[in-house]
């Protein structure tokens, strides 16, 4: 389902160039659980926006469910996103001024649902991850780890075929993060793909196959399909 | 240096009040080193803020370095954070639009020092977090875990006396942790108290004293001074 190939990015900052990916070949097959470890800065956030189709690389190529990414337009690409990926970002990303459960209704804004059909879904969402009390709370009454749960629920209400997760337990104590990771696997036995970012190797140790990253390129995997 | 009495903190949310801290006390020693530990929601957050002047508690008392903290006015309490408390944000609260040098140099701005050592200071901070390189970057330029680490930079410019750092770990790999833990050593080893919230028992471990946060109660301790 992914299909990536020498994927580069180089930022260019004045006099210098940052190359944050230097050459990454990857593939995903539908329905598997992979993670993506590595150090601080090695590239792991800028692979899955490009995966994600958020961010397009400076070189390489990337084919997503059999369509060549680069040949597609924005309003393209965002309903590739919008139907097809689910994202848990590493800041969150949640909408400040609206409260949780409206906030993981978002993905469902132009799904065609109806709004008490949304509402039920985001709420359930919420319950999911522990937090059918805290719907009404904004972000900032939140605690970080309520924030990231939030994020983690509505990365799945629009029940997407790919879940790209990064550092989705970074917030979270032991129990609350294996709570996390056993919705995970359920969705993945039902045929969700999983890429999980994570800097911890006891949750990279959920997925099936570990792939780590090292200053931009790929250098180590380990595994099976 | 740290002296709260039953601390309790409600939040009123319509008809509903959520008890965030339901009568907590802790005292803490200058120069000791200290870990809060509990799960999401357990109150950690909102502890540290209270301890750091940054909220009031809804009941109890809080003595630190000996003045009682509800006596004093706003500007004040500005006053004593600015002078004697670093703090490492769980969310990190960097400023969008400056570099990360900038951000850095930010506790020093009313220090009296001129613009060259602030400057420097600044560098010698970020150099420590091994962000040399990444100075000029914006934080939406930087990855996860080097936003973290111009967070805990920018707390230690002002050499405080007291630092509160909140989940300062939560998005570096093993190693960079490391490298973060033995900073925090070597800078409570020179006398500066530190108090650390964290959820990971292995970072827990690095202090001589831990505290577990449950449902805003203290429910265990161990450790020593
Ligand atoms: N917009 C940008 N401009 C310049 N450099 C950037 C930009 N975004 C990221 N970088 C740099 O690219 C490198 C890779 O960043 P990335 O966010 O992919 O790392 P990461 O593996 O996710 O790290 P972490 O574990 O800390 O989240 C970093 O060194 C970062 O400073
Ligand atoms: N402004 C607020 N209004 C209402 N409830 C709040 C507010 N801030 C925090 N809370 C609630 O208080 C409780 C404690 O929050 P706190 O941020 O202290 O938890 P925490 O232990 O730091 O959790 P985490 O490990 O997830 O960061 C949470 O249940 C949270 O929903
Ligand atoms: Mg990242
Ligand atoms: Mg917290």
């Amino acid at each position: 389902v992914i299909s990536a190939r020498d994927l580069t990015k180089v930022y260019h900052m004045g006099d210098v160039d940052v190359h944050a990916l230097r050459g990454v070949t990857l593939e995903v097959q539908a329905g598997e659980f992979i993670a993506i470890l590595g150090a601080s800065g090695s590239g792991k956030s800028t692979l899955m926006h490009i995966i994600g189709c958020l961010d397009r690389p400076s070189g390489g190529e990337y084919v997503l469910n059999g369509e060549q990414v680069s040949h597609l337009s924005r309003s393209a690409l965002a309903g590739v996103r919008n139907r097809f990926i689910g994202f848990v970002f590493q800041g969150f990303n949640l909408l400040a001024r609206t409260s949780a459960v409206e906030n993981v209704e978002l993905p469902l804004i132009y799904s065609g649902l109806g709004t008490q059909e949304r509402h039920r879904r985001a709420r359930e969402a919420l319950e999911r991850v522990g937090l059918a009390d805290r719907m009404d709370h904004h972000p900032s009454q939140l605690s970080g780890g309520q924030q990231q749960r939030v994020a983690i629920a509505r990365s799945l209400v629009n029940k997407p075929a790919l879940l790209l997760a990064d550092e989705p337990t970074g917030n979270l104590d032991t129990k609350t993060s294996l709570e996390i990771m056993d919705l995970f696997h359920e969705l993945n036995a039902e045929g969700m793909t999983i890429v999980l970012i994570t800097h911890e190797a006891d949750i990279g140790a959920h997925a099936r196959r570990r792939i780590t990253l090292r200053d931009g390129l790929i250098v180590g995997e380990e595994g099976t399909r």
